[in-house]
């Protein structure tokens, strides 16, 4: 999902 | 993870550890604004606290740690170890001007209205203009050190390739964060001026002062 996607980002 | 999100954050390591080098080996931190990484180590704190929450992967994780952890080495090289060397009258930028405006447009604009949602909506502004004590102080000095140079350099090279990750997420996986692309233009436009001026005198060998 897109808030786990992102979270993946530094 | 594409190659311009990897080099991006090596980018950033690179930034954040030229950064400690210069101050640990120069035995000073002259020239450095010890308010832009004050706000540097809030944005990881207040952006990794999913650290207690979620586990993504091990490069995340250990990528986190180090990016926190070498924050609160610079601040506390600056203000404690090397504070004799520390040129607070140049770095006079008020930061209540930048987080308090941060603060509630974070309330105000975000995905989900929880704490951690709120601090990592928070910290994704705050790092837009973190920067910002440290132009000011080159400004009002009118001029940096070429290793100075070399870290905003970096710095702003991380933001750039992550705005060319973005796309390439968009293109590729369909995923886009308007919150973090519209935070990372800003970051990266306010670079700008400083890219231009690396690459017309730093790289050709200059040190970068300002015209009087």
């Amino acid at each position: 999902n897109n808030q786990q996607t992102r979270k993946d980002e530094l | 993870m594409n190659i311009f999100r990897l080099f991006g954050d090596l980018s950033h390591l690179a930034a954040i550890i030229i950064l400690l080098l210069k101050i640990w080996k120069s035995r000073s931190c002259a020239g450095i604004s010890g308010k832009s990484q004050i706000l540097f180590a809030i944005v990881f704190t207040t952006r990794y606290l999913d650290l207690l929450t979620s586990f993504i992967s091990l490069y995340n994780t250990s990528m986190k740690m180090i990016y926190i952890g070498c924050s609160y080495a610079t601040v506390y090289l600056i203000y404690a170890k090397f504070r004799a060397t520390y040129d607070g009258n140049h770095d006079s930028f008020r930061v209540e001007f930048l987080i308090v405006p941060v603060g509630g447009l974070a309330v105000l604009i975000n995905h989900d209205f929880s704490l951690l949602e709120i601090l990592w909506t928070f910290s994704i502004y705050l790092e837009s203009v973190a920067i910002l004590p440290q132009l000011f102080m080159i400004s009002k000095t009118g001029e940096a050190e070429t290793i100075t140079t070399h870290y905003l350099f970096c710095q702003g090279l991380y933001r750039a390739l992550y705005l060319i990750n973005w796309i390439w997420r968009f293109y590729f996986e369909g995923f886009f964060d308007m919150i973090a692309i519209v935070a990372g233009v800003v970051q990266t436009i306010l670079y700008c001026d400083f890219f231009y001026l690396y690459v017309t005198k730093v790289l050709k060998g200059k040190k970068l002062s300002l015209p009087a």
